[in-house]
C-alpha cells in the first residue's frame, strides 16, 4: 500500500511537470511560427514593393514596446553615455515584448487562444518540422488541449502515447 | 518585492515577466482611484 | 494496481522525456532562426503594425532597442510608476511611434 502511495505521488509529480513542458513546448512553437509568418509576410510585401521599406520606418527584433495614454506625463532621465535611462509617469502603461507584438498582430494565427482557422492551420502547419505538427492541430484546439488526457505526438517514426 | 527586475534585449523571452508587470501596474490604478478618495498627495519621484 | 501504476509512471517518464527532447530542439530552431542573418533583416515591424495592436490605437506608443544582457526595472507602483533601463554593453535606444 505504502508503494502505491508513494507511485501515486510520483505520477502526480510527473503529470504535472509535463503539462508546464507542453505549456513550454507550445509557447516555443508559437514563437517559430510567429516569427516565420513575420519574415515571410515582409518578404512578400519588399517583393511587391521591389525595395526594402525606408530604414527610419521599420523596428527590428528584439525590441520592447510600451505604451501609454497620450495624457501621460513621462519624466524622462538619460545619462550620457545613453546607457541608464529613468522614467517617471503619472500614468498606468503596458509593457509588452516583440512575441507578445506578432501574436496580437496575428502572426501566430490566433492558435494561443484556439481560434486558428482550418485555412490557416493549414499554413502554420507548413511553418513547423513534421515532428511537431500533431502539436499545432493540437493547439488549434484550444488551451484545453493542455490539460487533455489521451494525447499522442508523432515521433520519428513511431507514435507514442504522450500522456495516459 | 518592491521591483520586478527583467533582463531584455533579446527575443523571445521574457513575456511572462511582463504579464506580471502590467497586472501589477494596472491593478495599482484601482488601488491608486481608492486612495485617491481618501484624498492622499501622490509621493514625489526621485530622479536619476 | 501496484503494477498498473509501475506502468502509467513509466510511460509518464518516457513522455517528460520525449518533451524534454522536442523542447530542446525547437530553442535550437529558433534559435538558428533568428540568428539567420537573411532573417534578421526581415525581422522587423512597422509602426502601423505596433499601432494596430494597442487598443485604444491613439496611445502614446515608446519603442526601446536596448543590447542583450539590459535590466529593465520596474518599481512597485505604490512607490511610484517607475522604470529604470540599465544596459551593461552599449547604448539604449528610445523612440516614440509617430501619431499618424
Amino acid at each position: 500500500a505504502q508503494e502505491c502511495q508513494n507511485l501515486e505521488l510520483e505520477k502526480q509529480k510527473r503529470m504535472e511537470r509535463i503539462k508546464q513542458k507542453r505549456a513550454q513546448l507550445q509557447e516555443l512553437i508559437l514563437q517559430q511560427i510567429a516569427f516565420k509568418n513575420l519574415v515571410q509576410r515582409n518578404q512578400r510585401s519588399e517583393e511587391q514593393n521591389q525595395s526594402p521599406p525606408p530604414q527610419n520606418s521599420v523596428i527590428q527584433l528584439p525590441f520592447i514596446l510600451l505604451n501609454t495614454s497620450v495624457r501621460t506625463v513621462i519624466d524622462c532621465s538619460i545619462s550620457s553615455d545613453k546607457c541608464e535611462y529613468l522614467f517617471n509617469f503619472d500614468n498606468t502603461f503596458e509593457i509588452h515584448d516583440d512575441i507578445e507584438v506578432l501574436k496580437r498582430m496575428g502572426m501566430s494565427f490566433g492558435l494561443e487562444s484556439g481560434k486558428c482557422s482550418s485555412e490557416n492551420l493549414k499554413i502554420a502547419k507548413s511553418l513547423v518540422p513534421k515532428s511537431l505538427e500533431s502539436y499545432v492541430t493540437g493547439m488549434s484546439a484550444g488551451p484545453s488541449w493542455l490539460n487533455q488526457d489521451q494525447f499522442t505526438c508523432n515521433s520519428e517514426p513511431t507514435q507514442t502515447a504522450l500522456l495516459t | 518585492r518592491t521591483r520586478i527586475l527583467v533582463s531584455i534585449g533579446e527575443s523571445f523571452g521574457a513575456s511572462e515577466k511582463f504579464h506580471k508587470i502590467n497586472q501589477m501596474v494596472s491593478s495599482s490604478e484601482r488601488s491608486l482611484k481608492r486612495g485617491l478618495d481618501m484624498s492622499s498627495a501622490p509621493k514625489p519621484l526621485k530622479r536619476l | 494496481r501496484h503494477q498498473a501504476l509501475v506502468k502509467e509512471v513509466s510511460d509518464l517518464g518516457e513522455t517528460e522525456q520525449r518533451l524534454d527532447e522536442l523542447i530542446t530542439k525547437c530553442n535550437l530552431q529558433l534559435k538558428l532562426l533568428t540568428e539567420d542573418p537573411q532573417n534578421k533583416k526581415l525581422a522587423y515591424v512597422m509602426c502601423q503594425d505596433l499601432r494596430n495592436t494597442v487598443d485604444p490605437p491613439d496611445q502614446l506608443l515608446m519603442v526601446v532597442k536596448a543590447p542583450p544582457g539590459t535590466q529593465m526595472q520596474v518599481l512597485d507602483p505604490s512607490e511610484g510608476m517607475q522604470i529604470s533601463l540599465k544596459s551593461p554593453q552599449g547604448p539604449i535606444d528610445v523612440f516614440l511611434c509617430p501619431e499618424d
